[in-house]
């Protein structure tokens, strides 16, 4: 489950939210 | 641009007004929806066809058992120092008057304090509460416990000022409690101006008889529901965003703002949602509450019942202030929650609603955040929340098809991004 892998920096959370906009 | 076009859906579209529009029918069509009532369960039925009817997945009840309980016929009449009818709306859960109704003095008071300071005055009088109006929070608990406390110093009733931040001479019921080892004595709220004019009458040093008669009455708890519908997920079905408002509503009005704007909001995001053919990775769940009135009893059953799943929920949603201008978002969760919390507000930009404020709050929601589930709730322009709220005037004309357009665009745009979102939020 891709549960709190927190493999992932913010700066890439961020991105994958700037793709929604 | 998957943000844009939810917007657009709901604010300039096709979907624009259409929750104010099924809100509209609906209150009109069922009335206001006490726990316990035939009302209730008409709407939970009218509920249930509408979310088959929208093509929802996973329509279904979850059976609650809620307090039943009926105000009956009611009014009270100042004797001295002159005849004067006295506008009241019995609390929930107060027992009535004997037939013949109870005729006292009354001892006004402001505060539990002063009640307290003049015990010696109140034994078998009906003690009037004027307690100015400071918050909702810190006021209503002389609604909660006005007639407990009035029972502690031997007062056969007690009349309440409503918690109302305005008033045009409108009593506002709510629920209040007893307590087991003090006797139970009839509670009713009045309008502000009633209280405020037996005090200036007290102060004066003029005596007050009032005659109160009540037909409340309790009857054993009632089969309800709560409702669901669901866009199951793509990639994560068992994760879960729950958005929500509560159905029920109280005995007076229509309670179209008290919380249907906050349910149809909710079921508006899913419609716009699957209108779009979005479909995210994690499964998008509506719950509609039932006997949240009576303190969210149908939200306490819920928790309960699906608790041991609490690690698939990833965000839970409540709506239940009004679906007036919104503001934004009061979200509870940890900091690196947050950071993506404000980041995903940034998405709603076009409507300029980004703010991501604390203390994400909800009666409904709090047993799931008290957990360290994140959650969230729609702040909005509530200054005249409380001019309505359990009154007669909670009715379809407090409501704005404009505003619930864009109650209804923050709400889908947040949860479906969350529920889309390759991880769930930290906690």
């Amino acid at each position: 489950k891709h549960i709190h892998k927190n493999v992932r920096t913010f700066e890439d959370i961020k991105k994958e939210i700037c793709g929604y906009s | 641009s998957i943000a844009s076009a939810i917007i657009d859906l709901a604010v300039h579209g096709k979907a624009q007004n259409r929750s104010y529009d099924r809100l509209a029918l609906f209150v009109d069509t069922i009335g206001n929806r006490m726990s316990g009532s035939k009302n209730l369960d008409l709407a939970i039925k009218y509920m249930y066809n509408a979310l088959q009817k929208d093509g929802l997945d996973n329509v279904h009840l979850e059976p609650v058992k809620v307090p039943h309980w009926e105000r009956g016929e009611e009014f009270a009449m100042m004797l001295e120092p002159r005849n004067q009818s006295i506008s009241i709306l019995g609390l929930g859960s107060s027992i009535g008057t004997p037939p013949q109704g109870i005729t006292a003095d009354v001892l006004v008071v402001t505060s539990f304090t002063e009640l307290h300071r003049r015990a010696p005055e109140a034994r078998g009088k009906i003690v009037v509460y004027n307690q100015p109006f400071v918050s909702y929070e810190e006021t209503v608990k002389y609604r909660s416990f006005g007639a407990v406390e009035a029972a502690k110093v031997g007062a056969v009733a007690s009349l309440i000022r409503s918690i109302a931040s305005f008033s045009i001479y409108s009593p506002h019921t709510g629920w209040q409690d007893y307590q087991t080892d003090v006797p139970k004595i009839p509670t009713a709220c009045i309008a502000v101006e009633d209280a405020e004019m037996m005090a200036r009458m007290a102060s004066r040093g003029t005596k007050i008889v009032i005659t109160l008669k009540m037909g409340a009455k309790t009857y054993p708890d009632a089969n309800s529901f709560n409702t669901v519908a669901e866009i199951v997920g793509n990639k994560y079905p068992e994760q879960v965003v729950l958005v929500s408002g509560h159905l029920d509503s109280w005995d007076v009005g229509q309670g179209a703002m008290d919380d249907g704007g906050g349910a149809f909001i909710s079921w508006e995001a899913l419609s716009i949602i699957k209108d779009l053919g979005l479909s995210p990775k994690r499964t998008l769940r509506l719950v509609l509450w039932t006997g949240e009135e009576q303190g969210g009893v149908g939200s306490r059953q819920y928790y309960e019942l699906h608790k041991e799943n609490i690690f698939d929920f990833d965000l839970v949603m409540e709506s239940d202030t009004g679906t007036f201008m919104p503001l934004g978002l009061q979200f509870t969760g940890r900091d690196k929650a947050r950071a993506i919390m404000k980041e995903v507000m940034m998405l709603l930009q076009p409507i300029n609603i980004t703010s991501l404020y604390e203390h994400g709050e909800g009666t409904d929601i709090d047993y799931w955040m008290e957990a360290g589930v994140p959650g969230a709730s729609l702040l909005d322009d509530f200054q005249k929340y409380f001019w309505f709220h359990h009154s007669q005037g909670d009715t379809m004309t407090v409501q704005d098809p404009a505003l619930m357009n864009l109650c209804a665009a923050v709400w889908a745009v947040v949860s479906y991004v969350i529920a889309d979102m390759e991880e769930m939020l930290p906690r």
